[in-house]
This record gives structure tokens, C-alpha cells and sequence, in this order.
């Protein structure tokens, strides 16, 4: 399957509701230095479960627009990206939503738990903790030059 | 414990030559992976090197910058091919690539993104973004604090510049 | 020790506006440094916060990686203009810059170079190493490992393609 | 002053003699990934007296030609700095040689303590250990996000 859409909604420097898309095979953000390219890599990041020292904030609150600068735009915002299966074509609506200073979460607009919304991500093959498939800004290169026993660490948790 | 550890060594180490040379578009490229314990891996370390294309075995802290990241994607996509999540989300991963090996890089996820998996890049280079399908243009608005605002290009609808594209001759 | 501290520390704080404002080409654009603790600032920490053209006050951890790049060089540069070095080496310090910010960057290094410092620079990038004068080359020979050779060519003996560059309108 | 000339003498990736330069008032680099050039910017931070930490080497016999693949080249290697004074448009001759596992200092040819040697590089504004002239490859950003305390420690340095 494949990532068909995001949307999001008062996420980091994104005001209001915006969908983004769709993603095609190979779809590539450009766009100028500190326009918001990696804010939507924190959007995904944020909706398939990233913890939030990897979203580059402290607190879950932050991720809302304009906390920064001590102006959120709203007490909450939320992230869903729209996945589609490659045999059924079958869609399947995941969204995290900001609410305070914790997040909740909808599968198809129904309000799941965080467990239930993790089983069902691992079903599709996402599975955040082992990270294999997120490559933050300025990583790259660390991946090749972790130690022999991080490397065994990292087989451990991927097995 | 050992056999789901062994099984998924052995099947990225298998794989991790074959993605490297195929990264490096170069059959002399070498990438493999050792367990220090070959009789009980996961208790010490597994060790990863590299040879680039025409140079010999070093260790791998000798690598330049842009040699380190190509080793880094061989390895990133051979930890894939074991547990395939449905696509990629890579941040600018051509920093330290010269032309050529954007080249390289950028040819390889095109295919791959055909048969394999998903890719979404971000990129500040022509050369890496102009071999995808589609951009997603991100141009900031002045406001009390920066608002993004998004644009979106399907680039299958224009003649693809890189479809007479030969093998690169390693 | 008080005495030194506050001469070297004013001396830079007070040049490092000057410097972020021609650096980003961007009258709007501020930098500044502050010690914690005024009256005895070895003491304690210094903070250094820089406002992009067109953004509000933010702590530097919501910049950019382009931004932080541009917000290093301001507070190298000032700390040059106390403590002057004949020359600067810089490895590719414009890998995580846009177009823009390059053509920004290697301007200001351009007038720098000729009235306060030499500067020598690694770079892929041709939009940033077009604007220099001379152009070393180094081009790897096949051995039994690596062999490094050089080439140099003087751009001075060549028009200047920015000769008619006029000053960015910020 | 400026930086006129180069000389490496199995320096790295740099096999036997070799002179580089000119360098002019703003000179570029340039090169494939792998080619030699991080290791022309160690020759250059070598010869004025950078430490082999920061020259990506745990030895400073690492730093002869073959090294790393144990076929050393040679049992000694050498940088010189040609440097010339703005004013007077004197040369000086700076000279930083690898012996064994210490490394031996001279000015325009005459053998030097390596405290004259530091000393006569300060005369010129040369002052390695507050490293305010040398960015090394991917150390650019982590300029401007020191802690409050080590931007202190580094007024501290400078002043
Ligand atoms: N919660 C928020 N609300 C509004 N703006 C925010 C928020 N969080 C971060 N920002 C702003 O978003 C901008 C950074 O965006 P981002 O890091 O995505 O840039 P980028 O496009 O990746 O740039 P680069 O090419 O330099 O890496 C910063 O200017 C930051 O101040
Ligand atoms: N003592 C040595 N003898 C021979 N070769 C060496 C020695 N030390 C390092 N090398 C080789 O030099 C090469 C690295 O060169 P360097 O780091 O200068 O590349 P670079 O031109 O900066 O590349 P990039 O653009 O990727 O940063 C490596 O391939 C490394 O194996
Ligand atoms: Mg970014
Ligand atoms: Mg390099």
C-alpha cells in the first residue's frame, strides 16, 4: 500500500485545516530554507506515533501553530494521513489529535486506543519504534557510523 | 531469541552487497556485515564495511562524508528489505552527495519506488528532485509567524528528461 | 579577567546585527547576544537568538537547518572581527543552504574577501563556488588506494559573471 | 597576510610532493565524494597545529599515505605553509613533519620548538586552540547551537 494524502490541521507552521497531495511513487517537498519542509516531515512522523523529541519540541503543545511565539492559533490541533491498500484499494484514515498535553487517536474518525492504534499500523508494516524508514534532517550518515554494538541493538529491536 | 536474530541477519547481510553495488551503479562496490560472535551474535557487536568503488578495504571511519551516506542508504534499504514498511520519508539525505552520486541515488529509488516501496524526499537540489513524480512545493507567507502553504505538480503528466536514461557504465 | 571578558564580549555582541543583516541581505533581520547574568557574565551562560527576515522573536531550537547554518556564520564572522585570522577554511558550510541563501552567503564572503580576510572553501555546489577566483580541483586516481591530484585555475583571468550584480533588494 | 601556498609530502590521500595553490583572496575547493578534498582542509589544519582528534585519524602515523590500508608509503610525512605578510610581502615557511609518533616543527627551514612555532603563528593571528577560522565538514550548524555555558566558555577562550 502506499501514503495517498495528509491532512493537517494547525500543525507547526501550517495555519488552519490544509490537505497535502496526493503522494504519488516518488514524490519529492521542495520549497525555500525554513518554509515548512520539515514541519510536514514531522506532520508523518507525528501521525504514525513519533515521540515528541523527535518532532524538534518539548512539549506535545508545541506542535500547535503559533506556540512558538506564544500565539497558538487553537487548543488543539491534528495530523491524519489517508493510506490505501494496494490490493483492496480499501483507504484507511488514521488521525492523531493534540489536545492538552496529551494526544488522541481516531482510526476512520473512531477514537481508538493508542495500543489499538499501533496494532493496526503494524499491520500495514509501520513500525515507528525500529524506524526504519524515517530519515531525519541531518541523520543520513549516523546510520552507518553507529558502533558495532548499537548496530546489534538496532537487529535486536528490528527481529 | 537466536534463530529471529540470525533470521534477520542473515537475511540483510545477503542482501546488503548487492543493494551497495547496485546504490554505487558498480559491481566492484563491497558492503558486508559481520557478527564479532559468529556463535552468538547478539551478544556482541555486528560489524559493517564498506569498499567503495576502486579503492580498497579501510576501516570504515575513513569513509569521506558522501561515502558515508551512500553506505548509510545501502544499509537503510537493506534493513527494509526485511521489514518492509510501505514507504520512506528521507530529509535532505543529498547534503554531502556530489552530482554524480545524486545521479546514482536518485536513479536507484526511481526504480525501486516502481516495484518496492513508496519515497517522499525533501530536497534543496534540481538534480535529486527533477527524477520524481511529483513535487509538493512548500512557499512560506509572512504573518505574525511564518504560514506555509502548499502547491502540488503531478510531473507524469510531462515527458519524463531521464526515460532514454542508459545503465550508468560503472 | 572581567575587564577582557566584556571587551571581547561587547566588541561581538555589538558587531553581530550588523553582520546577520548583511549576511541575510535583510534590513529586518536581528542578532543578538546576551549574558544571563549582567553583572559578572563569566559566570554564567551567554544566549544568542537570532529573528530571521520576516519572522518573529523565536528560541533558536524552532530554526531551520538553512537558518541555523546562516545564523552560525553571522556569530563566526563576528567573533573573526574581534579576534582576526588572516584566513577562514570552510568545508562545505553550504550543504543545507536554498539557492538564494548560497548567492547571499557567497556574496558577502566575495566582499569580505577583498578588504578583511582570505577564505578558502570546500564546496560541491556550483551556484557557490562560481564567485570565487581560483579553483582548485581535485581529482582521485585509482591505486592501491586513493591517490588525490590537483588542479588549479584562476577565474580572475576570466569576466566576472556577477561583475553586474546589483545589491539584493531585501 | 594570507595563505600563498600548500606543499603535502605523503599527506593522506596525497602520494609523495606535491605543491597546491595559489590561493587567492577567495579560493574554492573542488571535487568528486571521495577525491581528497576534507583531506587537503587536515593538511592545511595540520600544519598549524590542529590535534589528530580533528583530523579524523587516532594516530598521527595514520596521516602518512597508504596508512589506513597498512602500506605506508613512506616512515615520514610532511605540510608545509607558505604564509605572506600583507606589509612587508615577506615569506614565511611553516613546516609541521611526522616522525614516528611525534611530530617536529620548523620555520623557513630551521628546526623549532613547537612552543616557538605556536608562538609565531599567534604573531600572524593564528590561534588554533580557539579554532575560530577552521569549520570542519558537517560542524557548521552546531556553531549556533552551543548552550548558553559553552558560548561563555568560548568568550572565555577568545578573550
Ligand atoms: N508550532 C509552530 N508554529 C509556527 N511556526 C513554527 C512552529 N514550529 C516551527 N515553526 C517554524 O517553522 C519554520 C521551520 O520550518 P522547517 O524546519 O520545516 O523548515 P525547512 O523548510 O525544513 O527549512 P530548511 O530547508 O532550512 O531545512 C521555522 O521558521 C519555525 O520557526
Ligand atoms: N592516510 C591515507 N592514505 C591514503 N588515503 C587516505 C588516507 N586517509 C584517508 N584516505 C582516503 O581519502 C579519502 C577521503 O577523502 P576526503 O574525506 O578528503 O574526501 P572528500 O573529497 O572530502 O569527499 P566528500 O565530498 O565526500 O566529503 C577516503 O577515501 C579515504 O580512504
Ligand atoms: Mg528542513
Ligand atoms: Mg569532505
Amino acid at each position: 500500500g502506499h501514503l495517498k494524502y495528509i491532512e493537517v490541521d494547525n500543525f507547526k507552521s501550517y495555519r488552519g485545516k490544509q490537505k497535502i497531495g496526493p503522494f504519488k511513487k516518488f514524490s519529492a517537498i521542495i520549497g525555500p530554507n525554513g518554509s515548512g519542509k520539515s514541519n510536514l516531515m514531522d506532520a508523518i512522523s507525528f501521525v504514525l506515533g513519533e515521540k515528541t523529541s523527535n518532532l524538534r519540541v518539548k512539549r506535545l503543545s508545541d506542535l500547535i501553530h503559533g506556540a512558538p511565539i506564544g500565539q497558538p492559533a487553537a487548543s488543539r490541533a491534528s495530523v491524519s494521513a489517508i493510506y490505501t491498500d494496494a490490493e483492496t484499494k480499501k483507504e484507511t484514515v488514521f488521525t492523531r489529535i493534540i489536545s492538552g498535553s496529551s494526544s488522541d487517536h481516531k482510526i476512520n474518525g473512531k477514537g481508538v486506543s493508542s495500543q489499538d492504534y499501533n496494532a493496526e499500523l503494524e499491520k500495514i508494516g509501520v513500525l515507528v519504534k525500529s524506524k526504519n524508514f524515517l530519515v531525519f534532517q541531518g541523520t543520513v550518515e549516523s546510520i552507518a557510523m553507529k558502533n558495532a554494538k548499537e548496530r546489534t541493538a538496532m537487529f535486536e529491536e528490528i527481529s | 531469541r537466536y534463530d529471529r536474530f540470525m533470521h534477520c541477519f542473515d537475511h540483510v547481510s545477503n542482501r546488503i552487497d548487492e543493494i551497495y553495488k547496485a546504490l554505487a551503479r558498480n559491481q566492484s562496490a563491497q558492503a558486508f556485515l559481520g557478527p564479532e560472535n559468529p556463535e552468538e551474535p547478539y551478544l556482541d557487536g555486528v560489524n559493517y564495511n564498506c569498499v567503495a568503488p576502486g579503492k580498497r578495504f579501510r576501516p570504515m571511519d575513513n569513509l569521506s562524508g558522501g561515502e558515508k551516506t551512500v553506505a548509510a542508504l545501502a544499509l537503510l534499504f537493506a534493513i527494509h528489505s526485511y521489514q518492509p514498511a510501505p514507504f520512506f520519508v528521507l530529509d535532505e539525505i543529498d547534503a554531502a552527495l556530489d552530482n554524480t552520486n545524486i545521479g546514482k541515488v536518485a536513479a536507484y529509488i526511481r526504480e525501486q519506488a516502481e516495484i518496492n516501496f513508496q519515497c517522499i524526499v525533501i530536497s534543496l537540489k534540481e538534480e535529486f528532485y527533477n527524477r520524481s513524480d511529483a513535487l509538493i512545493g512548500i512557499y512560506p507567507e509572512q504573518g505574525d509567524c511564518i504560514i506555509s502553504n502548499v502547491l502540488t505538480l503531478d510531473l507524469t503528466e510531462y515527458t519524463d528528461p531521464y526515460v532514454h536514461e542508459e545503465e550508468d557504465s560503472p
